[in-house]
């Protein structure tokens, strides 16, 4: 055993110096952690379980790395070792991330940005890394299917004043106000979508992305079976909603031209986000006409119209003394 | 002057603390002076509890036979009328708050403690007496103050009571009657058992010059929230849990009534006043319910005309 | 600007108008003087 033990391990080096990944991974899990002859401790195996995961997570595989990620997480909370630790929290984000989870992958991203500790035994952890994660957080939770989860994490992320600092901040901004995104807004987030290679934060985490050679978002630009990538799909919900707080009715064919997309798309969409509960309203298909159904009652609407309008006077009073009218 | 409240004389406070004159006197202290910062940090914990009781302690001081409150600070626990003395959960948050408010130059000491009883009004129940009269046992000078986050949102002013619990076995003058409030069917054992272990104190407020400014400033908008208000709207439930109460009462009363009327020519007289003032206290509730209601009502109408009878 | 501002101010009265509004508005009328009404 110890010996192929120490074959598996060599093999493995050569192979992630190659870049091999998924080879790497494969080598290492032909390692018995659980039963064996020698009683393994749990720190190895533990870090041989991150090892592997974040080996296959180079290749996006998530499906293996999350068989060993599960293994690990029996043996994390035990360890004393924080690095470990934060290379799991790193994988299982990453891990959610890939599996589209984007909103429980949002949650891990923002838990590890608000790492206090610059110096993690003799690792060191810096600020780019920490907003890289934020961002990668922002991200995900703007891709998260629209609903009421996504607004409290829109709302926490929107309150932290580092996010202010993100070139992503004015989607954020707009996504959490439930504003309409216009089209070059939505290009340019797809921008921001660009694979940036992690290695670009290898400066930090070091142990922890040093070798993700894919990018944090890459499968935000996979395309779903509808020929939408992940991203369209959330902007184009989030739209939805925003419309939905702005117009009692619309048209799909007008509604179409707002969300820049085909009527039928927009009246399908509109249609499985009221089934999923996502939104409140009803469609006339006769008419081809959608009609939101605002949640807040006819009377809390009434004080709000009310607030508005007396704001409206103040400002107008305002407006006069400052003319001293 | 107005700002003159707040400096804190130490040597004077330790004097007090020697001189102890409350333990000559069970009813020695007789006023509590609140401050606008404590009374709206008590107020808004104790909204924020909903309708879990919520509890606090506070700073201040002593005048004479007066608490000062100048300050409050919520405790992480939620006292709940079944829970006993739920602020031991918090001892080492209190002790450690005192110390590093000492280090950060707040001398004031802890001068009592505040809870919230949400829709059953200010008064001290059977587990409030046995908590105060411990910490009047060790923690002298100490206060009791009950906040009615509900009420105080039906009434529109913040339903507070001041109290200090009598010593064990002592019995107290006949007290002057104080402001009468509905005691809910499902807690008038509690408060009648307790009532008279312990008095209520005269409760003011004071600001400073500052507090002025800036209420001042928020009073420009406060038109705003009249306007916008529906208490009808806002207390629903309450109204519903007020009204369900009356009608279990009325059925009590109705019961005991019915008893009576087999053997009328049987009650005594003292028996017949009693009933007859249970069932005017049932009126006298119904008539607070319906005043409140009706002025919901009239503030609706009065929105109604302002805002929707204009058409382009 | 001034002027602006009271026109646009005045076109959004009246405040709420819908059947909705006058339905819900119209049932907590009567429940209030429903209960004014078993209070007297």
């Amino acid at each position: 055993e110890e010996q192929v033990l120490v074959i598996r391990e060599k093999l493995a080096e050569l192979y992630e110096s190659e870049q091999q990944w998924s080879k790497a991974a494969q080598m290492l899990s032909g390692i018995d952690l659980d039963a064996g002859i020698r009683m393994l401790d749990e720190t190895y195996k533990l870090s041989k379980c991150v090892q592997i995961a974040r080996l296959y997570l180079e290749d996006d595989d998530a499906v293996n790395a999350e068989v060993f990620i599960n293994k690990a997480s029996f043996l994390v909370s035990n360890s004393p070792h924080e690095v470990l630790s934060l290379q799991y929290k790193v994988c299982y984000a990453r891990i959610l991330d890939l599996k589209r989870k984007f909103l429980e992958a949002a949650l891990r991203y923002y838990d590890i940005s608000q790492i206090e500790k610059r110096q993690i035994e003799d690792e060191l952890i810096d600020e780019e890394a920490l907003e890289q994660a934020l961002s990668a957080a922002v991200t995900c939770t703007i891709l998260a299917a629209a609903g009421p989860q996504r607004s409290r994490v829109l709302a926490t992320l929107y309150k932290d004043e580092r996010c202010s600092k993100l070139k992503i901040y004015p989607i954020l901004q707009k996504v959490y106000l439930e504003r309409i995104l216009r089209k070059p807004e939505i290009d340019a987030f797809s921008e921001e979508l660009k694979p940036h290679q992690v290695t670009n934060i290898v400066l930090t985490f070091q142990i922890l992305f040093s070798r993700m050679k894919s990018n944090f978002i890459l499968q935000q630009k996979a395309l779903l079976p509808d020929n939408f990538t992940v991203l369209d799909r959330a902007m184009i919900e989030h739209n939805l909603l925003s419309a939905s707080k702005l117009y009692t009715n619309i048209s799909f064919e007008e509604l179409g031209t707002l969300l820049g997309i085909a009527p039928q798309k927009a009246e399908k969409i509109a249609s499985r986000m009221i089934c999923e509960d996502r939104m409140r309203g009803s469609i006339d298909q006769v008419e081809a006409v959608i009609h939101f159904e605002d949640v807040t009652e006819e009377l809390q609407q009434w004080d709000h119209q009310i607030v508005s309008l007396c704001q409206a006077l103040n400002d107008v009073l305002d407006g006069m003394a400052k003319k001293g009218l | 002057d107005l700002d003159s409240i707040y400096v804190y004389d130490e040597a004077a406070q330790s004097q007090v603390q020697q001189d102890r004159p409350w333990s000559q006197d069970p009813n020695y202290f007789k006023r509590v002076k609140v401050s606008a910062l404590a009374l709206l940090k008590m107020v808004v914990h104790a909204r924020s509890g909903g309708t879990i009781e919520v509890m606090g302690l506070m700073q201040g001081k002593i005048d004479g036979d007066a608490f000062i409150v100048m300050d409050a600070f919520a405790l992480p626990v939620e006292g709940t009328e079944t829970r006993v003395n739920a602020q031991a959960d918090a001892y080492e948050y209190m002790v450690e708050y005192s110390q590093t408010n000492k280090q950060a130059g707040r001398l004031e000491n802890v001068v009592g403690w505040y809870h919230s009883h949400p829709g059953y009004g200010c008064w001290l129940s059977g587990i409030d007496v046995s908590t105060q009269m411990l910490n009047q046992q060790y923690q002298e000078p100490f206060l009791a103050i009950v906040i009615d986050p509900t009420r105080t949102v039906s009434a529109g002013k913040v339903e507070i009571g001041a109290f200090r619990t009598y010593p064990e076995g002592h019995i107290p003058p006949d007290e002057p009657v104080s402001e009468y409030q509905t005691i809910p069917l499902n807690k008038i054992e509690d408060f009648g058992v307790h009532c008279k272990q312990y008095y209520a104190l005269d409760v003011t407020y004071f600001k400073s010059s500052l507090d002025c400014h800036l209420l001042d400033l928020l009073w420009n908008k406060y038109w705003v929230n009249t306007l916008s208000s529906s208490p009808l709207l806002a207390n629903r439930d309450y109204v519903a849990g007020q009204i369900s109460d009356l009608a279990e009462k009325l059925e009590q009363a109705e019961n005991q009534l019915s008893h009576s009327r087999m053997g009328s020519f049987l009650v005594a007289p003292q028996r017949k006043k009693e009933e007859e003032s249970q069932v005017a206290k049932i009126t006298r509730d119904s008539l607070k319910i319906t005043i409140e209601q009706v002025h919901g009502l009239m503030s609706q109408v009065i929105k109604d005309i302002l805002f929707n009878s204009v058409h382009q | 600007s001034l002027l602006r501002q009271v026109s646009s101010l005045l076109r959004r009265l009246p405040a709420i108008e819908s059947v909705k509004f006058q339905d819900d508005f119209l049932m907590e009328y009567n429940d209030t003087l429903l209960i004014t009404y078993l209070a007297m």
